[in-house]
C-alpha cells in the first residue's frame, strides 16, 4: 500500500511539474 | 482553502493574492504562481499538501485564461514589472510615512507587503542587491514598528 501511495504521490508531483511548466510558457 | 502547516512559509503570500483578486488580479495572480513554486519546493507529497497544490494549480490555469489579454500575465517580463512597481511604491508610501513620523497599521502593513512582494519577484530570477535590501529593510521596519506601538513606544 505503501508503494502505492508513494507512486501516486510521484505521479501527480510530475503532473503538478508539467501544469507549472505549461502555466510559464515553458513546453 | 487553508493552507496546510507545511507550507506555512507561503500562508501570508497566499492571503495577500486573495486580498488582491479584486483590487489587483495582476498581483494575486504572481503571488499564487509564488506560493505554488514554494509549495512545490517545501512539501508536494503529503495528501493534504497535494491537494492544496492541485486546486491552487487550477486557480492559477484558470486565471492565466480569464486573464489572457492582460500583458502582464501573457509576458512574465510586464509581469516583472509590474509586481516590482507595485512592490516599491507600498515601500515608498511607507517610508515616507516613517521619516514624517507617521506611525500606523497601514504603514507597517505596507511595509510587510512590499516584502512579501520582493519575494514574489524571485519567481522572475534572482532579486537585484537593491531589491534584497529593500525587502530586508521592509520585513525588519515592518516588525520593529509593530513591536513600537504594540509595546507603546515611539519608534526612532
Amino acid at each position: 500500500t505503501g508503494t502505492l501511495a508513494s507512486s501516486v504521490a510521484s505521479a501527480e508531483q510530475d503532473e503538478l511539474s508539467q501544469r507549472l511548466a505549461k502555466l510559464r510558457d515553458q513546453i | 482553502m487553508a493552507v496546510p502547516p507545511q507550507l506555512k512559509a507561503v500562508q501570508h503570500h497566499y492571503k495577500t493574492a486573495l486580498e488582491h483578486d479584486e483590487r489587483d488580479p495582476v498581483v494575486a495572480y504572481y503571488c499564487r504562481l509564488y506560493a505554488m513554486q514554494t509549495g512545490m519546493k517545501l512539501d508536494s507529497k503529503t495528501p493534504e499538501c497535494r491537494k492544496f497544490l492541485m486546486k491552487l494549480m487550477d486557480q492559477l490555469e484558470l486565471m492565466k485564461k480569464e486573464l489572457s489579454t492582460n500583458e502582464s500575465i501573457s509576458q512574465e517580463i510586464v509581469g516583472n514589472a509590474h509586481i516590482e512597481n507595485y512592490a516599491l511604491k507600498l515601500f515608498f508610501y511607507a517610508d515616507n510615512e516613517d521619516r514624517s513620523g507617521r506611525f500606523h497599521k497601514n504603514m507597517i502593513k505596507s511595509f510587510y507587503t512590499s516584502s512579501l512582494l520582493l519575494d514574489v519577484l524571485c519567481v522572475f530570477g534572482e532579486l537585484s542587491e537593491e531589491n534584497l535590501q529593500h525587502r530586508k529593510y521592509a520585513r525588519w521596519k515592518s516588525t520593529y514598528i509593530h513591536n513600537c506601538l504594540k509595546n507603546g513606544e515611539t519608534p526612532q
